[in-house]
């Protein structure tokens, strides 16, 4: 048995070769091993299972090439709403948030919300007020968009297929 | 939807998910990822969980609770627990994936899609990264 672990997920669905190019393979894969990184250097150095969650959910959420954070997936309307949730082994800790859009890395709000509020789980305009009142980092709402998400809004849009089809295809 | 889940070296585990939702959401619709006890759950006793996939359906199965509930009451390895309830959420109609580790550093995911992008690490053990579901 090992004495850390670090494990990580990008996203599950329809995700076969024949449909992934090199260069969108070649991204997810240093994406997947920049969140190992992350964490994994929390916990060699004696950090706590905590840290390195958190660690290394935050990277995934700056990679456009995953659903969270910058990169993603646009609600009817074309805007980003976020949610995330993060919990603490050793007490049951825990901490969400719902439906929040300018906070830059939803994992460390929810943590905020664990560590820093009587609560467990804020939603919406609320948990963004809560957000800068705490002090993290904002940004504009704009900066969670990219161009490939907005093109699988409007083929969902255009062919009228179901947000499962879509999501499933894209993962 | 990303996450994770991580345990350090002094035995303690914790879970993280983060996700911007599905496509074309409407009427505030939230997931299963920040649902504690969903998509998301952490216990020494037991497990960490993070989960991703059709949230509806990992939300009424209460995924990441029932995996550790099996691990911690039944005995089961956390392949086990993990396999039987993405068993379960299947029959009902979901499909996604799960991501486990355990406070004696065991390592699992399980996942009823074709890939899920996925990765691991440990003290001296090898480094995995995977997307597709038959590496």
């Amino acid at each position: 048995q090992s004495d850390w672990t670090l494990v990580i997920h990008g996203g599950a669905g329809v995700i076969e070769r024949e449909r992934m190019t090199p260069e969108r393979e070649a991204a997810a894969r240093a994406g997947l091993n920049a969140a190992l990184d992350a964490g994994q250097k929390v916990l060699s150095g004696g950090g706590t299972a905590l840290d390195a969650v958190e660690a290394a959910v935050k990277v995934l959420e700056d990679d456009p090439n995953f659903n969270a954070g910058r990169g993603a997936v646009y609600t009817y309307d074309g805007t980003n709403e976020l949610d995330a949730a993060i919990m603490d082994g050793r007490t049951r800790a825990a901490g969400a948030v719902a439906g929040v859009t300018r906070t830059r890395h939803p994992v460390s709000l929810a943590r905020k919300v664990m560590e820093d509020s009587p609560h467990v789980f804020l939603g919406g305009k609320g948990a963004d007020q809560f957000s800068a009142e705490r002090g993290l980092e904002q940004v504009d709402p704009a900066w969670f968009g990219t161009p490939e998400r907005k093109r699988q809004l409007d083929e969902l849009k255009a062919k009228d297929v179901s947000w499962f089809d879509v999501d499933m295809k894209y993962g | 939807t990303v996450g994770a889940v991580a345990r350090d070296q002094a035995g303690h585990v914790a879970a993280a998910t983060s996700t911007g939702g599905i496509t074309g959401k409407r009427w505030g619709r939230i997931g299963d990822a920040p649902i504690i006890g969903a998509g998301t759950y952490a216990d020494d006793r037991a497990c960490a969980v993070s989960a991703t996939g059709s949230g509806e359906f990992f939300i009424r199965e209460g995924v990441a609770h029932e995996i550790c509930a099996r691990v911690r009451f039944a005995g089961e390895t956390l392949k086990q627990a993990g396999d039987t309830v993405m068993a379960e959420t299947k029959a009902l109609g979901g499909s996604g994936g799960v991501i486990l580790t355990g406070p004696r550093g065991e390592i699992a995911w399980s996942f009823n899609t074709p890939g899920m992008y996925r990765g691991h690490v440990s003290a001296g053990g090898k480094r995995v990264v995977a997307i597709y579901g038959d590496e």
